[in-house]
């Protein structure tokens, strides 16, 4: 029987990509996107909660809305994509 | 489809752009007619048409840039963010932005275009054999300079096609060194180098000196990336070293361990644990061609599209035969109307078009890497099928230049010499010895006496004198009428006159003058009688005047008789 491989996971000089945990990830990527901390009309920030903002999310890439970090949210989150906020801000 | 808020559109719909810069992925050529084709995703379904300035303001200045870039949305290394693009306006607003952490490709794995050799300028072949091994890359194999050269049809030993893969060794871009091949050993602040460098820059850009001082010389140029190099981490453009030992273990090929995204990456020294040298793995990288189409949607004013087949969906997927889907259509149509021009009836496949006539007399095209059997060409080539002009059903202009006959299609040129029986060559790109020109040229002539060729595309032209260009000008300017969309023909009729057809009419121009001559426009079927009257094409050719409809041309001799309907196909471009 093998043994399986225990993973080490090192942090490599110069790479721009750090190992971010899945909820990071998520704060980050509703963040950068425009679907949390959007700026109103009239001037002041709001913040959404995390669950209406993954259902927007979930809406505009034509996920299930589950307002959950669900596998398919996460795997979404980790595609390569355009960098335009998806959520005008 | 989403358009931005207060609707954001060009107040024109003579959009320019301008390349300010370029990747070491790809060769120049391949950048150029990849962005050129994105914008003629958009172009052939509205109005809009989109020249390429090559100094000055343009409304999308196109730049590539690694994080932060310049603005304030940085990029993100390999992966994760590819470009951004920001809508119409003035200053930054129009540009678009692409990753050079990404690996640029045509979206399936690297996009190699050969130089010299004598293969035209095509596209490497992989996988391909040489002496009975098979190369999934640039190979210095075979040879004593250590270029590196791959073969262009899947077996180098039956065809003998080959060419040269980009290398510092071969040129640079970019720079002030007017694509000079880089010196090594060079000396800079003093400190001798042997490979390219990214000392001395910030944006982590390879480079080197063409001369062996950089110093007192102060001549330089960008590194073009080989196919086997490593991309980002730090040690860019360097090859994996294998073996390579990591965390004490022995590794033949790129892995994905000690990372938690998967990529796979490798050490470019022999031992990680002690240099701590590293890049990922060449994979099929991203379509430049397919990310600009995106980014131009959104320099022309569209937003994210919420459907996953829409170019403009914000996720990158790869798309063999890419067609604009319909939201998209109708996106842009709601900013700028419907087009007038040609509608795609077929979809654009990812590959690149464009062949270049390298100098054979800079690199020795006889020097084979290691010639054995007689050629005998029976593999495919790699030039891409849908650029055969054997296969065009319908050329935008067909003119004689220079003597020899020119067949244009959508930013492609193909040649056919008058004398002899050689075929057609080609496709060579319109931008590479017509720069400012669009891809569809509607009709052209060169001017007998002066010998200055005359390009119409729409309701423009350009005049070129060599290398020299005038233009764009109204095609108003000559005293055509508004209702002129676009010139489909034109006829030298001695010195100094040259006939402009469109639609059903004829106008006779004055070259002197500039100006259409009084009395026109006359009916074409009235004076060129038992021809097509919605004639595409008009020109003439050893003699004959040919008029070309479809697949078909009617042939006149000087009586103005037609004596031969013929295929513009097997006649005139000799296809087999």
């Amino acid at each position: 029987w093998s043994i399986p491989l225990k993973s080490v996971f090192v942090t490599f000089p110069g790479d721009i990509v750090k190992n971010m945990t899945d909820v990071e990830l998520a704060e980050s990527y509703l963040k950068k996107f425009g679907y949390i901390n959007t700026v109103q009309r009239s001037g002041f920030q709001s913040m959404t909660s995390t669950d209406k903002a993954l259902k927007r999310m979930q809406r505009q890439l034509g996920l299930e809305e589950t307002g959950q970090l669900d596998k398919q949210t996460l795997d979404a989150m980790k595609q390569p994509r355009c960098g335009v906020p998806d959520v005008a801000n | 489809y989403k358009t931005f808020d207060g609707d954001l559109k060009w107040d024109h719909q003579d959009v320019t752009y301008r390349i300010l810069n370029y990747s070491p992925d790809m060769e120049s050529s391949l950048i150029d007619d990849a962005f050129a084709r994105a914008f003629k995703v958009w172009r052939d379904v509205t109005p809009l048409t989109f020249t390429r300035l090559f100094e000055g303001t343009a409304d999308i200045m196109i730049s590539f840039g690694k994080a932060d870039h310049g603005d304030l949305y940085p990029f993100d290394g390999k992966d994760g963010l590819l470009a951004h693009a920001y809508p119409p306006g003035e200053g930054i607003q129009g540009d678009a932005h692409f990753d050079d952490d990404e690996f640029w490709t045509l979206g399936k794995g690297p996009a190699v275009k050969t130089l010299y050799g004598n293969a035209d300028g095509a596209m490497c072949h992989f996988p391909f054999t040489f002496e009975g091994r098979s190369y999934t890359s640039c190979t210095t194999d075979g040879r004593t300079d250590n270029l590196p050269w791959c073969s262009t049809t899947s077996d180098y030993n039956k065809d003998k096609k080959f060419g040269f893969c980009p290398s510092e060794l071969l040129y640079t871009f970019g720079g002030n060194a007017d694509g000079a091949k880089c010196v090594f050993p060079f000396t800079f602040l003093e400190k001798e180098y042997d490979s390219c460098t990214t000392e001395g820059r910030n944006d982590g850009y390879r480079w080197c000196a063409t001369t062996s001082n950089f110093d007192t010389d102060k001549k330089y140029g960008f590194c073009p990336s080989r196919d086997t190099a490593v991309i980002g981490g730090n040690s860019e453009g360097e090859p994996c070293h294998f073996p390579f030992v990591f965390l004490g273990k022995e590794y033949n090929s790129c892995t994905s361990e000690g990372r938690g995204d998967g990529k796979l990456w490798c050490s470019t020294t022999g031992n990680y644990d002690e240099d701590k040298k590293w890049g990922f793995c060449p994979d099929q990288g991203y379509s430049l061609f397919l990310v600009a189409a995106h980014e131009f949607g959104h320099a022309l004013g569209l937003d994210h599209s919420s459907i996953r087949e829409a170019l403009m969906y914000p996720m990158y997927t790869y798309a063999e035969d890419f067609s604009l889907h319909q939201d998209d259509i109708e996106g842009i149509q709601y900013l700028y109307g419907s087009g007038t021009g040609p509608k795609p009836t077929t979809p654009e496949p990812d590959t690149p078009s464009t062949t270049s006539n390298p100098d054979p007399d800079e690199t020795d095209s006889t020097d084979e890497p290691k010639p054995t059997d007689v050629p005998n060409p029976t593999t495919p080539s790699t030039v891409d099928p849908d650029k055969d002009a054997c296969k065009t059903l319908k050329f935008d202009t067909i003119t004689v230049i220079e003597g020899v006959l020119h067949f244009f299609k959508d930013g492609h040129v193909w040649k056919v010499p008058s004398r002899g029986d050689a075929g057609h060559k080609g496709a060579l790109s319109i931008s590479e010895r017509w720069p400012a020109l669009p891809a569809v040229i509607d009709s052209a002539f060169e001017d007998v006496l002066t010998k200055k060729i005359y390009f119409f595309s729409g309701t423009r032209f350009w005049v070129y004198t060599g290398k020299s260009v005038l233009g764009p000008r109204s095609i108003e300017k000559l005293g055509l009428p508004s209702s002129v969309q676009k010139v489909e023909g034109a006829l030298q009729r001695g010195k100094g006159k040259v006939l402009l057809f469109s639609g059903e009419n004829f106008w006779r121009l004055d070259l002197k003058t500039q100006k259409i001559d009084r009395g026109y426009p006359k009916y074409t079927d009235v004076v060129f009688g038992g021809v097509p009257n919605d004639a595409h094409d008009v020109f003439q050719y050893k003699g004959h005047i040919y008029f070309c409809r479809d697949r078909f041309y009617w042939r006149m001799n000087s009586r103005r008789q037609v004596d031969r309907v013929g295929y513009v196909k097997y006649d005139l471009l000799r296809c087999p």
